[in-house]
């Protein structure tokens, strides 16, 4: 474990904790797109399949039990809160997801660590997060407001992504056989599909005012 | 050096 992966997973944990504080607080799940919290849960399922197999240490299961909870929380609560579920912008949550997941599996089988069940789930996962966001970022782009709980949540579950980036060069200079370069090239690909939204968010952070992305 | 464990990561 270094400082730049226990910063990403106390982020991407921010996120998660910003997210449900919006849908608990305002009783509402406005701006969130219910596509992108439907990949996440499939990306920690089936990223996580050694979650009984593998004991790594106590810290990484409690996480992995965490995100996979709460992943599947915030999926039922916006689809059964009834409340909640009324707010959910259903006709702007329009993006054909089932691409993402087909276009994910495709790769994992042609491209993998080893040709095993849980190595191909696992570079499933790793490519779907990449993907993850796009029903989200293209939400917003349609709703043009973003509030300031929604515009936090994307903005730390993208800045997770670039602390993993630093840990895995920190890894690679400090490990003689660290080679993960299916999860880099994707995690870059994630970060980077974020890149205009930090941009309008920075503008919006730095005018103090709330944040527009153009339509 | 041991052989990181795959997947060792969140």
């Amino acid at each position: 474990m270094n400082i730049f992966r226990f910063a990403g997973d106390m982020t991407h944990l921010i996120s998660i904790l910003v997210l449900l504080l919006k849908i608990y607080a305002t009783k509402s799940c406005s701006g969130i797109s219910l596509k992108t919290q439907e990949l996440y849960a499939l990306v920690f399922l089936t990223r996580y399949l050694d979650l009984f197999t593998d004991f790594i240490s106590v810290y990484n299961t409690i996480m992995k039990l965490v995100f996979i909870a709460s992943s599947l929380a915030v999926v039922c609560c916006m689809r059964m809160h009834r409340v909640v579920r009324r707010s959910y912008d259903k006709d702007l949550d329009t993006f054909r997801h089932y691409f993402l997941i087909l276009a994910s599996f495709v790769l994992a089988l042609l491209v993998n660590e080893k040709f095993t069940f849980q190595e191909i789930f696992w570079a499933f996962s790793i490519y779907l997060e990449a993907l993850a966001i796009l029903p989200q970022l293209v939400l917003l782009q349609r709703s043009g407001n973003v509030d300031n709980l929604t515009g936090q949540y994307v903005f730390f579950l993208g800045a997770y992504r670039a602390f993993y980036i630093l840990n895995w060069i920190y890894r690679y200079f400090t490990e003689q056989h660290f080679s993960r370069w299916i999860a880099c090239v994707s995690g870059l690909v994630q970060t980077v599909l974020y890149a205009d939204f930090f941009y309008y968010y920075f503008i919006s952070w730095k005018n103090n005012a709330k944040m527009q992305l153009p339509a | 050096q041991e052989q990181p464990r795959e997947h060792d990561e969140l």
